[in-house]
Protein backbone atom coordinates (compact mmCIF):
# COMPACT_ATOMS: atom_id res chain seq x y z
CA UNK A 1 0.00 0.00 0.00
CA UNK A 2 1.42 3.39 -0.95
CA UNK A 3 1.21 6.02 2.02
CA UNK A 4 -1.43 8.90 1.18
CA UNK A 5 1.08 11.25 1.91
CA UNK A 6 3.06 10.29 -1.23
CA UNK A 7 -0.20 9.89 -3.32
CA UNK A 8 -1.15 13.41 -2.41
CA UNK A 9 2.57 14.62 -3.67
CA UNK A 10 1.94 13.17 -6.55
CA UNK A 11 -0.75 15.27 -7.42
CA UNK A 12 1.24 18.00 -6.91
CA UNK A 13 4.30 16.29 -9.20
CA UNK A 14 1.65 15.77 -11.95
CA UNK A 15 0.85 19.42 -12.18
CA UNK A 16 4.42 20.13 -11.63
CA UNK A 17 4.86 17.63 -15.13
CA UNK A 18 2.08 19.22 -16.75
CA UNK A 19 3.54 22.32 -16.65
CA UNK A 20 7.01 21.08 -17.62
CA UNK A 21 5.20 19.16 -20.38
CA UNK A 22 3.86 22.32 -21.64
CA UNK A 23 7.15 24.05 -21.62
CA UNK A 24 8.88 21.40 -23.58
CA UNK A 25 11.12 20.11 -20.67
CA UNK A 26 12.57 16.80 -21.75
CA UNK A 27 13.97 15.54 -18.24
CA UNK A 28 14.18 16.63 -14.69
CA UNK A 29 16.04 15.66 -11.87
CA UNK A 30 14.52 14.58 -8.47
CA UNK A 31 16.66 17.85 -6.76
CA UNK A 32 14.57 19.95 -9.51
CA UNK A 33 10.98 19.05 -8.53
CA UNK A 34 12.05 19.26 -4.77
CA UNK A 35 12.92 22.93 -5.19
CA UNK A 36 10.17 23.80 -7.16
CA UNK A 37 8.08 21.89 -4.87
CA UNK A 38 9.59 22.87 -1.29
CA UNK A 39 10.25 19.11 -0.02
CA UNK A 40 13.62 17.46 0.28
CA UNK A 41 15.17 15.19 -2.72
CA UNK A 42 15.08 12.54 -0.56
CA UNK A 43 11.49 12.77 0.14
CA UNK A 44 10.96 12.90 -3.60
CA UNK A 45 13.23 9.98 -4.43
CA UNK A 46 11.38 8.16 -2.17
CA UNK A 47 7.79 8.96 -2.78
CA UNK A 48 8.59 7.96 -6.53
CA UNK A 49 10.31 4.69 -5.39
CA UNK A 50 7.26 3.17 -4.87
CA UNK A 51 6.29 3.02 -8.61
CA UNK A 52 9.73 1.32 -10.41
CA UNK A 53 12.23 2.71 -11.10
CA UNK A 54 12.42 5.49 -14.70
CA UNK A 55 14.95 7.38 -13.45
CA UNK A 56 18.42 7.05 -15.32
CA UNK A 57 21.27 7.64 -12.93
CA UNK A 58 22.84 10.86 -13.34
CA UNK A 59 20.36 12.42 -16.18
CA UNK A 60 17.08 12.39 -14.40
CA UNK A 61 13.55 11.19 -14.71
CA UNK A 62 11.81 11.69 -18.78
CA UNK A 63 9.04 13.88 -18.17
CA UNK A 64 6.42 12.32 -20.65
CA UNK A 65 7.09 8.96 -19.59
CA UNK A 66 6.61 10.41 -15.16
CA UNK A 67 3.83 11.95 -16.19
CA UNK A 68 2.33 9.13 -17.81
CA UNK A 69 3.21 6.81 -14.85
CA UNK A 70 1.73 9.02 -12.23
CA UNK A 71 -1.31 9.86 -14.00
CA UNK A 72 -2.28 6.05 -14.58
CA UNK A 73 -1.26 4.97 -10.69
CA UNK A 74 -3.36 8.02 -9.95
CA UNK A 75 -6.69 6.79 -12.58
CA UNK A 76 -7.13 10.69 -13.38
CA UNK A 77 -9.62 10.22 -15.70
CA UNK A 78 -11.71 7.53 -14.17
CA UNK A 79 -15.01 9.41 -13.02
CA UNK A 80 -16.27 8.98 -8.77
CA UNK A 81 -19.30 10.04 -7.59
CA UNK A 82 -19.33 12.33 -4.54
CA UNK A 83 -21.45 13.06 -1.99
CA UNK A 84 -21.52 16.04 0.34
CA UNK A 85 -22.87 15.95 4.06
CA UNK A 86 -24.03 19.86 5.14
CA UNK A 87 -25.93 21.68 3.00
CA UNK A 88 -24.84 25.02 4.40
CA UNK A 89 -22.53 27.74 3.03
CA UNK A 90 -19.48 25.65 1.83
CA UNK A 91 -21.26 22.76 1.07
CA UNK A 92 -23.64 24.65 -1.26
CA UNK A 93 -20.77 26.40 -2.85
CA UNK A 94 -18.79 23.27 -3.14
CA UNK A 95 -22.14 21.54 -5.19
CA UNK A 96 -22.28 24.19 -7.29
CA UNK A 97 -18.69 24.33 -8.81
CA UNK A 98 -18.25 23.41 -12.13
CA UNK A 99 -14.50 22.71 -11.90
CA UNK A 100 -15.10 19.56 -9.94
CA UNK A 101 -16.88 17.86 -13.12
CA UNK A 102 -13.82 18.67 -15.03
CA UNK A 103 -11.70 16.67 -13.06
CA UNK A 104 -14.00 13.62 -13.36
CA UNK A 105 -16.00 13.96 -9.85
CA UNK A 106 -19.85 14.39 -10.20
CA UNK A 107 -21.18 15.57 -6.80
CA UNK A 108 -24.98 13.58 -6.64
CA UNK A 109 -26.50 14.68 -4.03
CA UNK A 110 -26.14 17.02 -0.60
CA UNK A 111 -27.55 15.39 2.88
CA UNK A 112 -28.51 17.84 6.11
CA UNK A 113 -30.58 17.57 8.79
CA UNK A 114 -32.68 20.92 8.57
CA UNK A 115 -36.06 20.71 7.20
CA UNK A 116 -35.39 24.47 5.43
CA UNK A 117 -32.26 22.61 3.55
CA UNK A 118 -33.41 19.49 2.74
CA UNK A 119 -35.01 20.27 -1.50
CA UNK A 120 -35.29 17.72 -3.11
CA UNK A 121 -36.51 19.48 -6.81
CA UNK A 122 -35.15 23.49 -6.88
CA UNK A 123 -31.72 22.95 -6.80
CA UNK A 124 -29.53 21.53 -9.08
CA UNK A 125 -28.11 19.02 -7.06
CA UNK A 126 -31.00 16.88 -4.68
CA UNK A 127 -30.49 17.67 -0.93
CA UNK A 128 -31.65 14.75 1.06
CA UNK A 129 -32.42 14.04 4.60
CA UNK A 130 -29.64 12.42 6.50
CA UNK A 131 -31.70 9.10 7.70
CA UNK A 132 -31.80 8.47 3.37
CA UNK A 133 -27.99 8.43 3.35
CA UNK A 134 -27.10 4.66 3.71
CA UNK A 135 -30.26 4.03 1.07
CA UNK A 136 -28.32 6.06 -1.28
CA UNK A 137 -25.23 5.40 -0.66
CA UNK A 138 -25.80 1.55 -1.80
CA UNK A 139 -28.35 2.32 -4.67
CA UNK A 140 -25.53 4.43 -6.08
CA UNK A 141 -21.67 3.27 -5.89
CA UNK A 142 -20.83 6.31 -4.36
CA UNK A 143 -16.47 6.72 -3.81
CA UNK A 144 -16.30 9.79 -1.97
CA UNK A 145 -17.88 11.76 1.33
CA UNK A 146 -17.23 15.43 1.70
CA UNK A 147 -18.02 16.74 5.57
CA UNK A 148 -19.06 20.55 5.33
CA UNK A 149 -21.40 19.79 8.36
CA UNK A 150 -20.65 21.91 11.82
CA UNK A 151 -17.22 21.04 14.06
CA UNK A 152 -19.56 19.41 16.99
CA UNK A 153 -21.47 17.53 14.35
CA UNK A 154 -18.54 15.92 12.00
CA UNK A 155 -17.16 12.84 13.99
CA UNK A 156 -20.95 11.42 14.12
CA UNK A 157 -21.38 12.38 10.41
CA UNK A 158 -18.28 10.17 9.44
CA UNK A 159 -19.47 7.18 11.23
CA UNK A 160 -22.51 7.21 9.69
CA UNK A 161 -20.63 7.67 6.43
CA UNK A 162 -18.03 4.77 7.44
CA UNK A 163 -21.38 2.72 8.22
CA UNK A 164 -22.77 3.70 4.92
CA UNK A 165 -19.38 1.39 3.34
CA UNK A 166 -17.60 4.86 2.06
CA UNK A 167 -13.77 4.83 2.60
CA UNK A 168 -12.48 8.11 1.38
CA UNK A 169 -13.67 10.97 3.22
CA UNK A 170 -12.75 15.44 2.53
CA UNK A 171 -13.07 16.43 5.95
CA UNK A 172 -13.13 20.52 6.01
CA UNK A 173 -14.20 20.66 9.88
CA UNK A 174 -11.48 21.18 12.27
CA UNK A 175 -10.92 18.31 13.63
CA UNK A 176 -9.44 15.14 13.88
CA UNK A 177 -11.75 12.20 13.24
CA UNK A 178 -11.80 8.86 14.40
CA UNK A 179 -11.80 6.13 11.80
CA UNK A 180 -11.05 2.56 11.59
CA UNK A 181 -7.97 2.19 9.43
CA UNK A 182 -9.28 1.07 5.87
CA UNK A 183 -10.82 4.92 6.01
CA UNK A 184 -8.76 7.57 4.43
CA UNK A 185 -9.51 11.17 5.56
CA UNK A 186 -8.09 13.99 3.87
CA UNK A 187 -8.37 17.33 6.01
CA UNK A 188 -8.88 20.79 4.23
CA UNK A 189 -7.61 22.98 7.35
CA UNK A 190 -8.08 26.30 5.69
CA UNK A 191 -6.89 28.27 9.28
CA UNK A 192 -3.61 26.59 8.59
CA UNK A 193 -3.47 28.06 5.34
CA UNK A 194 -3.83 31.58 6.66
CA UNK A 195 -1.72 30.88 9.81
CA UNK A 196 1.15 30.35 7.24
CA UNK A 197 0.00 33.53 5.40
CA UNK A 198 -0.08 35.51 8.29
CA UNK A 199 3.46 34.71 9.38
CA UNK A 200 4.55 36.11 5.99
CA UNK A 201 2.37 39.56 6.68
CA UNK A 202 3.76 39.99 9.64
CA UNK A 203 7.31 39.36 9.46
CA UNK B 1 14.35 33.36 5.53
CA UNK B 2 11.99 30.07 6.68
CA UNK B 3 10.83 28.59 3.68
CA UNK B 4 7.02 28.92 3.40
CA UNK B 5 6.65 24.80 2.72
CA UNK B 6 8.39 25.05 6.26
CA UNK B 7 6.15 26.90 8.18
CA UNK B 8 2.65 25.36 6.21
CA UNK B 9 4.49 21.97 8.29
CA UNK B 10 4.66 23.97 11.56
CA UNK B 11 1.16 24.71 11.52
CA UNK B 12 0.44 20.64 11.35
CA UNK B 13 3.57 20.23 13.98
CA UNK B 14 1.05 22.78 16.19
CA UNK B 15 -1.88 20.92 16.25
CA UNK B 16 -0.73 17.57 16.69
CA UNK B 17 1.23 19.01 19.49
CA UNK B 18 -1.66 20.65 21.13
CA UNK B 19 -3.18 17.13 21.36
CA UNK B 20 -0.41 15.55 22.64
CA UNK B 21 -0.45 17.77 25.56
CA UNK B 22 -4.38 17.13 25.96
CA UNK B 23 -3.22 13.77 26.35
CA UNK B 24 -0.26 14.62 28.77
CA UNK B 25 2.49 13.19 26.19
CA UNK B 26 5.85 14.53 27.88
CA UNK B 27 8.22 14.19 24.84
CA UNK B 28 8.23 13.16 21.35
CA UNK B 29 10.88 11.93 18.96
CA UNK B 30 11.04 13.28 15.61
CA UNK B 31 10.42 10.26 14.02
CA UNK B 32 7.17 10.05 15.96
CA UNK B 33 6.01 13.51 14.78
CA UNK B 34 7.17 12.34 11.00
CA UNK B 35 4.92 8.84 11.68
CA UNK B 36 2.02 11.08 12.73
CA UNK B 37 1.97 13.34 9.80
CA UNK B 38 3.24 11.07 6.98
CA UNK B 39 6.70 12.65 6.65
CA UNK B 40 9.90 11.24 7.22
CA UNK B 41 11.99 12.09 10.01
CA UNK B 42 14.94 13.47 8.33
CA UNK B 43 12.23 16.57 6.66
CA UNK B 44 10.50 17.00 10.48
CA UNK B 45 14.19 17.81 12.36
CA UNK B 46 15.32 19.94 8.81
CA UNK B 47 12.25 21.93 9.46
CA UNK B 48 13.05 22.47 13.38
CA UNK B 49 16.19 23.02 13.17
CA UNK B 50 15.50 26.27 11.68
CA UNK B 51 14.24 27.15 15.51
CA UNK B 52 17.55 26.45 17.78
CA UNK B 53 17.72 23.23 19.46
CA UNK B 54 15.29 21.68 22.08
CA UNK B 55 15.66 18.40 21.08
CA UNK B 56 17.08 16.51 23.76
CA UNK B 57 19.56 13.59 21.85
CA UNK B 58 17.53 9.97 22.65
CA UNK B 59 14.65 11.91 24.58
CA UNK B 60 13.41 13.48 21.88
CA UNK B 61 11.35 17.58 22.42
CA UNK B 62 9.61 18.44 25.46
CA UNK B 63 5.67 18.84 24.12
CA UNK B 64 5.33 21.87 26.19
CA UNK B 65 8.41 23.87 24.99
CA UNK B 66 7.76 22.82 21.35
CA UNK B 67 4.49 23.95 21.43
CA UNK B 68 5.23 27.29 22.78
CA UNK B 69 8.02 27.64 20.60
CA UNK B 70 6.05 27.40 17.55
CA UNK B 71 3.25 29.28 18.85
CA UNK B 72 5.54 31.98 19.16
CA UNK B 73 7.41 31.85 15.79
CA UNK B 74 3.58 31.39 14.11
CA UNK B 75 2.69 34.56 16.16
CA UNK B 76 -0.83 32.36 16.57
CA UNK B 77 -3.48 34.93 18.28
CA UNK B 78 -1.70 38.66 16.74
CA UNK B 79 -4.70 39.63 14.81
CA UNK B 80 -4.98 40.13 10.79
CA UNK B 81 -7.03 41.83 8.38
CA UNK B 82 -8.18 39.49 5.20
CA UNK B 83 -9.99 40.44 1.76
CA UNK B 84 -11.53 38.52 -0.32
CA UNK B 85 -11.51 38.67 -4.17
CA UNK B 86 -14.61 37.46 -5.84
CA UNK B 87 -18.00 37.57 -3.68
CA UNK B 88 -19.66 34.10 -5.65
CA UNK B 89 -20.34 31.07 -4.53
CA UNK B 90 -16.96 30.24 -2.31
CA UNK B 91 -16.21 33.66 -1.65
CA UNK B 92 -19.69 34.15 0.45
CA UNK B 93 -19.41 31.12 2.08
CA UNK B 94 -15.69 32.16 3.28
CA UNK B 95 -16.67 35.22 4.65
CA UNK B 96 -19.66 33.82 6.71
CA UNK B 97 -17.56 31.53 8.50
CA UNK B 98 -17.01 32.57 12.22
CA UNK B 99 -14.04 30.19 12.39
CA UNK B 100 -11.81 32.72 11.06
CA UNK B 101 -12.53 35.21 13.28
CA UNK B 102 -11.69 32.63 16.50
CA UNK B 103 -7.72 32.25 14.82
CA UNK B 104 -7.82 35.95 14.53
CA UNK B 105 -8.61 36.49 10.83
CA UNK B 106 -10.92 39.18 10.42
CA UNK B 107 -12.86 39.12 7.10
CA UNK B 108 -13.39 43.02 6.45
CA UNK B 109 -14.22 43.53 2.96
CA UNK B 110 -15.08 41.64 -0.78
CA UNK B 111 -14.20 43.03 -3.80
CA UNK B 112 -16.20 42.04 -7.23
CA UNK B 113 -16.93 43.40 -10.65
CA UNK B 114 -20.84 42.23 -11.30
CA UNK B 115 -22.80 45.27 -10.41
CA UNK B 116 -25.57 42.91 -8.83
CA UNK B 117 -22.89 41.52 -6.39
CA UNK B 118 -21.81 44.89 -4.75
CA UNK B 119 -23.77 45.60 -1.37
CA UNK B 120 -22.10 48.15 1.05
CA UNK B 121 -25.05 47.60 3.13
CA UNK B 122 -27.02 44.50 3.32
CA UNK B 123 -24.23 41.94 3.70
CA UNK B 124 -22.92 41.39 7.09
CA UNK B 125 -19.23 42.14 5.47
CA UNK B 126 -19.40 45.25 2.68
CA UNK B 127 -18.76 43.94 -1.10
CA UNK B 128 -16.87 46.50 -2.72
CA UNK B 129 -16.11 47.42 -6.64
CA UNK B 130 -12.87 46.21 -7.80
CA UNK B 131 -11.55 49.74 -8.49
CA UNK B 132 -12.16 50.82 -4.45
CA UNK B 133 -9.42 47.87 -3.93
CA UNK B 134 -6.28 50.56 -3.94
CA UNK B 135 -7.71 52.95 -1.87
CA UNK B 136 -9.21 50.40 0.97
CA UNK B 137 -6.10 48.65 1.32
CA UNK B 138 -3.82 51.88 1.71
CA UNK B 139 -6.58 53.19 4.41
CA UNK B 140 -6.74 49.12 6.47
CA UNK B 141 -3.38 47.82 7.00
CA UNK B 142 -4.82 44.72 5.06
CA UNK B 143 -2.94 41.61 5.64
CA UNK B 144 -3.76 38.81 3.64
CA UNK B 145 -5.45 38.81 0.19
CA UNK B 146 -7.61 35.75 -0.09
CA UNK B 147 -8.64 34.77 -4.61
CA UNK B 148 -12.29 33.34 -5.12
CA UNK B 149 -12.44 34.70 -8.96
CA UNK B 150 -13.07 32.44 -11.96
CA UNK B 151 -9.49 30.88 -13.05
CA UNK B 152 -9.33 33.20 -16.06
CA UNK B 153 -8.95 36.47 -14.02
CA UNK B 154 -7.08 35.13 -11.25
CA UNK B 155 -3.51 36.83 -12.28
CA UNK B 156 -4.98 39.99 -13.44
CA UNK B 157 -6.65 40.00 -9.73
CA UNK B 158 -3.21 39.24 -8.02
CA UNK B 159 -1.32 41.52 -9.96
CA UNK B 160 -4.08 44.29 -8.65
CA UNK B 161 -3.27 42.61 -4.92
CA UNK B 162 0.12 42.96 -4.70
CA UNK B 163 0.36 46.66 -6.67
CA UNK B 164 -1.75 47.47 -3.21
CA UNK B 165 0.70 46.95 -1.12
CA UNK B 166 -0.31 42.97 -0.05
CA UNK B 167 2.16 40.03 0.11
CA UNK B 168 0.32 37.34 1.15
CA UNK B 169 -2.34 35.51 -1.07
CA UNK B 170 -4.45 32.38 -0.71
CA UNK B 171 -5.62 31.12 -4.17
CA UNK B 172 -8.33 28.88 -4.55
CA UNK B 173 -8.20 29.60 -8.63
CA UNK B 174 -6.76 25.85 -10.23
CA UNK B 175 -3.64 28.33 -11.59
CA UNK B 176 -0.28 29.18 -10.35
CA UNK B 177 -0.03 32.98 -10.22
CA UNK B 178 3.24 34.22 -11.42
CA UNK B 179 4.22 36.98 -8.35
CA UNK B 180 7.30 38.69 -7.44
CA UNK B 181 9.57 36.68 -4.99
CA UNK B 182 8.56 38.88 -1.72
CA UNK B 183 5.00 37.77 -2.51
CA UNK B 184 3.85 34.18 -0.78
CA UNK B 185 1.19 32.39 -2.35
CA UNK B 186 -0.71 29.08 -1.00
CA UNK B 187 -2.92 27.61 -3.20
CA UNK B 188 -5.72 25.34 -1.94
CA UNK B 189 -6.13 22.70 -4.72
CA UNK B 190 -9.69 20.90 -3.99
CA UNK B 191 -9.26 18.66 -6.76
CA UNK B 192 -5.66 17.46 -5.66
CA UNK B 193 -7.74 16.31 -2.26
CA UNK B 194 -10.43 14.54 -4.32
CA UNK B 195 -7.73 12.98 -6.78
CA UNK B 196 -5.90 11.54 -3.91
CA UNK B 197 -9.12 10.18 -2.23
CA UNK B 198 -10.51 8.89 -5.40
CA UNK B 199 -6.97 7.16 -5.75
CA UNK B 200 -8.06 4.91 -2.88
CA UNK B 201 -11.82 4.53 -3.38
CA UNK B 202 -10.77 3.39 -6.62
CA UNK B 203 -8.53 0.35 -5.67
N1 LIG C 1 -17.63 28.31 5.24
C1 LIG C 1 -16.34 28.26 5.15
O1 LIG C 1 -15.73 29.00 4.41
C2 LIG C 1 -15.53 27.29 5.94
C3 LIG C 1 -14.16 27.46 5.96
C4 LIG C 1 -13.40 26.55 6.67
C5 LIG C 1 -14.01 25.51 7.33
N2 LIG C 1 -15.35 25.37 7.35
C6 LIG C 1 -15.95 24.27 8.06
O2 LIG C 1 -16.90 23.64 7.21
C7 LIG C 1 -18.04 23.23 7.97
C8 LIG C 1 -19.29 23.85 7.39
O3 LIG C 1 -19.21 25.23 7.47
P1 LIG C 1 -20.41 26.18 6.96
O4 LIG C 1 -19.87 27.56 6.97
O5 LIG C 1 -20.95 25.64 5.68
O6 LIG C 1 -21.50 25.95 8.11
P2 LIG C 1 -23.09 26.12 8.02
O7 LIG C 1 -23.57 26.23 9.41
O8 LIG C 1 -23.42 27.18 7.04
O9 LIG C 1 -23.61 24.72 7.40
C9 LIG C 1 -23.61 23.52 8.10
C10 LIG C 1 -24.78 22.66 7.61
O10 LIG C 1 -24.64 21.34 8.16
C11 LIG C 1 -25.93 20.91 8.55
N3 LIG C 1 -25.77 19.81 9.52
C12 LIG C 1 -25.59 19.90 10.86
N4 LIG C 1 -25.40 18.65 11.38
C13 LIG C 1 -25.46 17.78 10.33
C14 LIG C 1 -25.35 16.36 10.22
N5 LIG C 1 -25.15 15.56 11.27
N6 LIG C 1 -25.44 15.81 9.00
C15 LIG C 1 -25.69 16.57 7.89
N7 LIG C 1 -25.81 17.92 7.96
C16 LIG C 1 -25.69 18.51 9.15
C17 LIG C 1 -26.64 22.13 9.07
O11 LIG C 1 -28.04 21.96 9.05
C18 LIG C 1 -26.15 23.18 8.06
O12 LIG C 1 -26.98 23.27 6.94
C19 LIG C 1 -17.76 23.62 9.41
O13 LIG C 1 -17.23 22.53 10.10
C20 LIG C 1 -16.71 24.68 9.31
O14 LIG C 1 -15.88 24.69 10.43
C21 LIG C 1 -16.13 26.25 6.65
N1 LIG D 1 -16.96 26.89 -5.36
C1 LIG D 1 -16.11 25.98 -5.00
O1 LIG D 1 -16.43 25.10 -4.25
C2 LIG D 1 -14.71 25.97 -5.53
C3 LIG D 1 -13.94 24.84 -5.29
C4 LIG D 1 -12.66 24.83 -5.75
C5 LIG D 1 -12.16 25.92 -6.43
N2 LIG D 1 -12.93 27.00 -6.69
C6 LIG D 1 -12.36 28.12 -7.40
O2 LIG D 1 -12.68 29.31 -6.70
C7 LIG D 1 -12.96 30.35 -7.63
C8 LIG D 1 -14.33 30.92 -7.36
O3 LIG D 1 -15.30 29.93 -7.55
P1 LIG D 1 -16.87 30.22 -7.37
O4 LIG D 1 -17.53 28.89 -7.40
O5 LIG D 1 -17.08 31.10 -6.18
O6 LIG D 1 -17.17 31.07 -8.70
P2 LIG D 1 -18.36 32.14 -8.96
O7 LIG D 1 -18.49 32.29 -10.41
O8 LIG D 1 -19.54 31.77 -8.15
O9 LIG D 1 -17.77 33.50 -8.32
C9 LIG D 1 -16.75 34.26 -8.90
C10 LIG D 1 -16.97 35.73 -8.58
O10 LIG D 1 -15.81 36.47 -8.97
C11 LIG D 1 -16.24 37.69 -9.56
N3 LIG D 1 -15.15 38.21 -10.37
C12 LIG D 1 -14.82 37.90 -11.65
N4 LIG D 1 -13.68 38.55 -12.00
C13 LIG D 1 -13.29 39.27 -10.91
C14 LIG D 1 -12.19 40.15 -10.65
N5 LIG D 1 -11.27 40.43 -11.57
N6 LIG D 1 -12.10 40.72 -9.43
C15 LIG D 1 -13.04 40.47 -8.47
N7 LIG D 1 -14.11 39.65 -8.67
C16 LIG D 1 -14.21 39.05 -9.87
C17 LIG D 1 -17.50 37.33 -10.31
O11 LIG D 1 -18.29 38.47 -10.56
C18 LIG D 1 -18.16 36.34 -9.33
O12 LIG D 1 -18.99 37.01 -8.40
C19 LIG D 1 -12.78 29.75 -9.02
O13 LIG D 1 -11.49 30.04 -9.50
C20 LIG D 1 -12.91 28.28 -8.80
O14 LIG D 1 -12.15 27.57 -9.74
C21 LIG D 1 -14.18 27.03 -6.24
Amino acid sequence: QIPESTIARLSIYLRLLEELEREKTATIRSSEIANLSGLTAAQVRKDLAYFGQFGVRGQGYAVPLLKKKISQTLGVHQSCKTIILGAGNLGQALSSYRGFHKEGFDIVALFDIAADKIKQKETATPIYDLSELQNFVQKNKVGIAVLAVPVQAAQDAAIQVVEAGITSILNFAPVDLAVPNNVHVRNVDLATELITLAYYSKS
